[in-house]
């Protein structure tokens, strides 16, 4: 039974999309069945593994619209053990037509009921913002990983986030729990990385992960070639800290 | 009569707020009258001129759902020139709320209509997505600037944003035109940021502000004081490219 984590986040740009996709490629490179689940009309998770919008006729619009299921949409990429359900920009869409859907918050959830057998992780990349797309993939997981940029702007939105998460357990899901916080774009070089760091670490103690994710332009170059980044460049610090996170994913997950 | 501009790109963490506040502070240096709108429920813009949630009564949100006029909520900073129009988190409800409601891609537009000889630019600051919130800012805008980090995902984001703007001109705003698009976080150091450069410079031309803004470690350190650049630190490379930039734009305006 697959655990299903939302990786959410309101406040643009902090690295969820660079997050889920090298998490993603570096627990199927220590052959853990991965599943992810691109919930973004921006489809950057789609383009950082090669597949671009001309190269899909089905997406997970189609699965969040119930035309089809994950199975039929879930395509194979350059890994074995990684799956994708790719997003296109037909999703922007979505967020206005399903608004008055019946049970509108529990689409994704239902379609993954039927494929959670199938994967041992599913990770699900959502949009800056708190709608109806992110919603249903806060009722759909059993855990939120929140990337947090190393940048003041991006602690002060963490209070809004851990509300909405708060909203979703007494509501929609109750058993929701906060997976981890990742730093972000951990920049050696300057006071501020360590400032933030300092005070999620007060904040949140150990839901902070120990590996922190430093600032590393080969992970901002490998989605121009449509890789992740360790089949970029694996000995890069960012690939090798991906990697690193990964397995204390599967610890925390193997330990409970 | 304010030439009224929308910063906008549903890429997230691009540097919108960034330009927002500190285009705004530039101007009001050179005595630009200017109204800076917060229509962001992250409410950054408001922070990063001191303005906190527990601060304010009277926000944004009270205009949207038509309590209150913008003369009403606008607020002094600590620039003569510059004047906010604060956002709180009341506004995340704004778009669920306004999405039945008559007209409600004008609201911003009529609201803006009243206070307009007041000054010579409103710069509305937008959330990094294609809601009804950005749509209000586009309708009611003369022209949209558009931050463009120097990152090959954000280069992606582009085509869908430019896509959005043709339609609000075909169907809403028959005058909306491009203001011009800012390389923000530009990196001297690696090559990704002179690539995206190159392709932007190619693609839109005379369309990319001459001003680049540099990645500038102060720029992100001001909002923790609840200051502009050029009011934390005026010698930093960040806050001299926003008074460059503020010069560029005085002249499009005044030559049309
Ligand atoms: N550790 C890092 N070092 C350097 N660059 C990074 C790092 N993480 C992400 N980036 C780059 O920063 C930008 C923002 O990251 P990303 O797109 O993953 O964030 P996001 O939260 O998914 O954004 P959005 O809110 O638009 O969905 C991208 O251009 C990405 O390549
Ligand atoms: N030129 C720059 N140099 C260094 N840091 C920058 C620069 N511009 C912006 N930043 C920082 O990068 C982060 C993202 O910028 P900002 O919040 O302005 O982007 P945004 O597009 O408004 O994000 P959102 O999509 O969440 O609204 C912030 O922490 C900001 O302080
Ligand atoms: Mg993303
Ligand atoms: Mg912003």
């Amino acid at each position: 039974m697959a655990r299903v984590i939302a990786v959410a986040n309101q406040k643009g740009g902090v690295g969820k999309t660079t997050t889920a996709v090298n998490l993603g490629a570096s627990l199927a490179a220590a052959e853990c069945r991965t599943l992810l689940i691109d919930l973004d009309p921006q489809a950057n998770a789609s383009s950082s593994l090669g597949v671009l919008p001309g190269d899909i006729s089905d997406d997970v619009y189609r699965v969040m619209v119930g035309e089809m299921t994950i199975a039929k949409v879930a395509r194979e990429t350059m890994l074995q053990y990684l799956t994708l359900v790719p997003a296109s920009g037909d999703l922007v869409g979505a967020e206005i037509e399903l608004a008055s859907a019946e049970g509108r918050e529990r689409i994704l959830e239902r379609a993954i009921a039927d494929i959670r057998d199938d994967y041992r992780v599913i990770l699900i990349d959502t949009p800056p913002s708190l709608g109806l797309l992110t919603l249903n993939a806060l009722v759909a997981a059993d855990s939120v990983l929140i990337p947090l940029q190393c940048e003041y702007l991006a602690l002060e939105g963490l209070a809004a986030l851990m509300k909405t998460i708060d909203r979703v357990r007494q509501s929609l899901n109750p058993d929701l729990a906060v997976e981890g916080l990742l730093l972000t774009m951990y920049d050696l070089r300057n006071n501020l990385s360590a400032q933030v760091a300092r005070e999620a670490r007060e904040h949140f103690a150990e839901l902070v992960f120990k590996t922190p994710v430093p600032r590393n332009v080969r992970l901002s170059e490998a989605p121009s070639h449509g890789k992740p980044a360790l089949l970029y460049d694996i000995n890069s610090k960012g690939a090798l800290s991906y990697l690193q996170l990964a397995e204390e994913l599967l610890e925390r997950i193997e330990n409970g």
